[in-house]
């Protein structure tokens, strides 16, 4: 499962 | 969005302008770290990808844009342009040992492992020792030029404003990366023997040079 975190920083 | 990450991004933006226009003003990178400069170049590759993948603003969007297309620019006009005026030899921090160790803890500590993330993780992990080889050769020369200072206490402080924006974020939003958070302190603890030198000289007026 995918546990990435959303990249909404720079 | 708030006023920490929007100041972050800001300060982040003004030091990569400050080096380019230092730069193209002057027609000479003397003082820069091109190797420092290659670093960023690689940084903003492998964490904005996702440029190509997903769209989360218009703001998110043309910062990354904006961000990379100065990296290389900046690039192009220490290796090319100004190529003549580029201090190699006191450029001489052996990248690879930051880049190959960094590649490594990549592979092994991240959030989840797939190309894209792990590329992403390279580059925060990069990011918080790419100055390295500019505060390397400032060591070894012993000085800077004012302006010089100027983009390192921007690029400095952008990292320390993300961290207020973390605790921000965890208190209102619940939300934290510890990768991205860890590496963010390791990256303004580099800086902080600058931001004394910063601090009680540059800003009185002096300019930044080292006790031989």
């Amino acid at each position: 499962e995918d546990d990435t975190v959303p990249k909404d920083e720079l | 969005m708030n006023v920490f990450r929007l100041t972050g991004d800001l300060s982040h933006l003004a030091a990569i302008i400050i080096l380019l226009l230092k730069i193209w003003k002057s027609r000479s990178c003397a003082g820069i770290s091109g190797k420092s400069q290659i670093l960023f170049a690689l940084v903003f590759t492998t964490r904005y990808l996702d440029l190509l993948t997903s769209f989360i603003s218009l703001y998110n969007t043309s910062m990354k844009i904006i961000y990379v297309g100065c990296a290389y620019a900046t690039v192009y006009l220490i290796y090319a342009k100004f190529r003549a005026t580029y201090d190699g030899n006191h450029d001489t921090f052996r990248v690879e040992f930051l880049v190959v160790p960094v590649g490594g803890l990549a592979f092994l500590v991240n959030h989840d492992f797939s190309p894209l993330e792990i590329l992403w993780t390279f580059s925060i992990y990069l990011e918080s020792v790419a100055i390295l080889p500019q505060l390397f050769m400032i060591s070894k020369t012993g000085e800077a030029e004012t302006i010089t200072t100027h983009y390192l206490f921007c690029l400095g402080v952008y990292r320390a404003l993300y961290l207020f924006n973390w605790i921000w974020r965890f208190y209102f939003e619940g939300f934290f990366d510890m990768i991205a958070i860890v590496a963010g302190v390791v990256q303004t603890i580099l800086y902080c023997d600058f931001f004394y030198l910063y601090i009680t000289k540059v800003l009185k007026g002096k300019k930044l040079s080292l006790p031989a």
